[in-house]
């Protein structure tokens, strides 16, 4: 794991009597190694520690006491910086309801999310109401309803084998129910796949969704750039959602996402009951991927 | 890669980004790397498209033989029992499986071991109609133990040529949920000392390298006879599984490619070599 790599590349470099250029590229070549054994992209880590390189050969370092620590200091600065504000608060409406689209690859964890977020908002005393708007997999909407029911919160499902037409009348329900919320889940599809790519897009041009969260698995490996950049360049998604975040997964994904999009990690999934979610912390989770 | 004539630390570069941009791991890459320098070396190659097929020999040379022969299933009932985290595409394999063996002439039974999840029993039942095949259910919170159990004598007194357990979902490092894997397949073990005949592992495509980690937990709790790669019909290029047949000598058995009933196909080492510089 990176701390003991580290500990070992830092007694070389703390024995020397100062920074030079050769030392940094060798404790950034075992930190490169690292980020990538944590999953982060290739690209995103080769930026990275260009980043970190340009700052470790400032003036600073140089002059530093213990320059390999300084060095394991900016890069866990730079990844912090990397990863965002903690916490970014959910946009809401004007006039409700204000309307929350969940969307991802297949499996990510959508629907367990759609519950989790439904709870948690309910804590800060809104009126959730779940969308079942997954019209493919078999007993998606018995799903949700399920998870719906055992928290006690709406959910608004139909016969109907058409995404758009179901969120659309679930506005009605949501009146009629006098729910403030309403969150979508959609079905799992690939940033590749054509048809359900513009299946979304209609429905966020349609519904003008308030807030637009793109599902994560933690697992995920190199590919996670690829998903995140489609789903952005197509939706515009305003912040992230990393699941799965209680096994033992460096999380790399979540630095790659970061990088490639911008946006914001908003809630972490930290297991399968709907009470398992937490808010973002970038520190902690820069001390993950750093291992 | 066929841009350049010349095999270079440049060329080699380029290989290792496509390597580990294909989640094949850094320690894995470098093998691949210095095995191909070698050969390189040792046979003069000059050009890059010599060295393309090197590396295509090389990755899939890294894969064990197949373990499951389905033209050679002798107990009745054949057990397969399937197992992985969560969301990695168990179920709808199953349906997929099952429908392939149908298509082979052969009977088939299908268990709802995920009592836990909601509507698994539900999720399974929809493809157990589609595609013909008899299903053995229980309540939902149920003792998966109890359904793996029924399932085989069903299988049994049914006359059915496979039996295809579907499990819950579960993180490898969640100890209790490891435990009550391992419970039902000791269940099963009472059934059928010989059952199951085969554990497979259902690996998500999009996986970095915490697969190996999956791998190493659920060989040791239940041992595992072969691998499903799912969802390589994305963008993803499923490499981790390339370290595991390395470092544990597992085999891939099938690969997942959509979401539709016709989306296995058998694994081929070559062909998969091939996607990956593809
Ligand atoms: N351990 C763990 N499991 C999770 C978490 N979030 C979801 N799951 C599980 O992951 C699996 C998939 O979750 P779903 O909510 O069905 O995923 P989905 O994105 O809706 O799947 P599709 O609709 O098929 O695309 C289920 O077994 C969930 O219980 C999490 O944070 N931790
Ligand atoms: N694109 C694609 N999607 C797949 C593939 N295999 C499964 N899926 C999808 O992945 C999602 C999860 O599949 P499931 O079969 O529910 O996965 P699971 O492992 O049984 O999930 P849990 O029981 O919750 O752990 C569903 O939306 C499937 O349609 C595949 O090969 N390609
Ligand atoms: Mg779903
Ligand atoms: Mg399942």
């Amino acid at each position: 794991d990176l701390s003991s790599k580290l500990e070992s590349v830092l007694k070389k470099v703390r024995g020397q009597g100062k920074l030079t250029e050769k030392n940094i590229a060798d404790s950034l070549k075992e930190i490169r190694r690292a980020l990538l054994e944590a999953d982060v992209n290739y690209k995103v880590v080769k930026n990275f520690i260009t980043e970190v390189q340009e700052k470790a050969l400032g003036e600073e370092v140089l002059r530093s006491i213990t320059p390999g620590q300084q060095i394991v200091k900016i890069v866990y600065d730079e990844l912090v910086q990397l990863m965002g504000e903690s916490h970014t608060d959910m946009k809401t409406a004007g006039i409700p309801p204000t309307i929350v689209m969940i969307c991802g690859l297949q499996g990510s964890g959508k629907t367990t999310f759609t519950g989790k977020l439904g709870n948690f908002l309910r804590k800060k005393g809104r009126r959730p109401m779940l969308v079942g708007a997954d019209v493919y997999r078999p007993a998606a909407k018995k799903q949700l309803e399920m998870l719906g029911e055992s928290i006690g919160i709406p959910v608004y499902t139909s016969p109907s084998n058409d995404a758009l037409e179901i969120c659309r009348a679930s506005i009605k329900a949501a009146r009629e129910k006098a729910c403030d919320v309403l969150i979508l889940d959609t079905a799992g599809r690939l940033h590749i796949d054509e048809d359900m790519m513009r299946e979304l897009e209609q429905v966020k041009k349609e519904l003008k969704p308030h807030e637009i969260l793109f599902v994560a698995d933690g697992m995920t490996g190199q590919d996670a750039v690829n998903a995140a950049k489609q789903f952005l360049d197509r939706l515009d998604f305003d912040g992230v959602v990393l699941t799965k975040m209680d096994g033992d997964a460096r999380g790399g994904a979540a630095l790659s996402i970061r990088a490639v999009t911008q946006r914001p990690i908003k809630f972490l999934s930290i297991g399968e009951k709907l009470d398992a979610v937490e808010a973002f912390h970038p520190d902690r989770m820069a001390s993950r991927i750093l291992g | 890669i066929n841009a350049k004539k010349k095999i270079d630390d440049e060329l080699l570069e380029e290989i290792e980004e496509i390597l580990i941009s294909g989640d094949v791991g850094v320690e894995t890459t470098l093998e691949i790397i210095e095995n191909v320098k070698q050969r390189v070396r040792k046979e003069k190659y000059e050009e890059s498209h010599e060295l393309y097929r090197i590396l295509r020999e090389e990755v899939a040379g890294i894969f064990p033989e197949k373990q499951f022969r389905e033209d050679g299933l002798s107990n009745r009932p054949y057990v397969i029992l399937v197992i992985g985290v969560n969301g990695t595409g168990k179920t709808t394999t199953i349906g997929k499986l099952a429908n392939r063996f149908r298509q082979q002439g052969k009977k088939v039974l299908l268990a709802a071991g995920d009592t836990f999840r909601a509507a698994a029993i539900e999720q399974l039942e929809i493809w157990a109609q589609r595609v013909n095949v008899d299903l053995v259910k229980h309540q939902f919170g149920a003792d998966p133990g109890a359904v793996a159990f029924d399932a085989i004598q069903a299988g049994r007194s049914r006359q059915a040529d496979v039996v295809i357990i579907d499990t819950a979902g579960r993180l490898h490092t969640k100890v209790n949920l490891m435990e009550e894997l391992k419970k039902v397949q000791r269940v099963i073990q009472k059934v059928d000392p010989g059952a199951p005949h085969l554990n497979l592992l259902v690996l998500d495509g999009t996986t970095g390298q915490n697969a190996l980690n999956q791998a190493r937990q659920f060989i040791d709790a239940v041992g595992v006879d072969g691998i499903v790669l799912t969802k390589l019909d994305g963008t993803a290029k499923g490499g981790a599984v390339i370290g595991i047949a390395h470092q544990l000598k597992l085999p891939v058995e099938y690969i997942g490619v959509g979401e539709g009933i016709d989306d296995l196909q058998p694994f081929d080492p070559q062909l998969y070599a091939e996607s990956l510089f593809a």
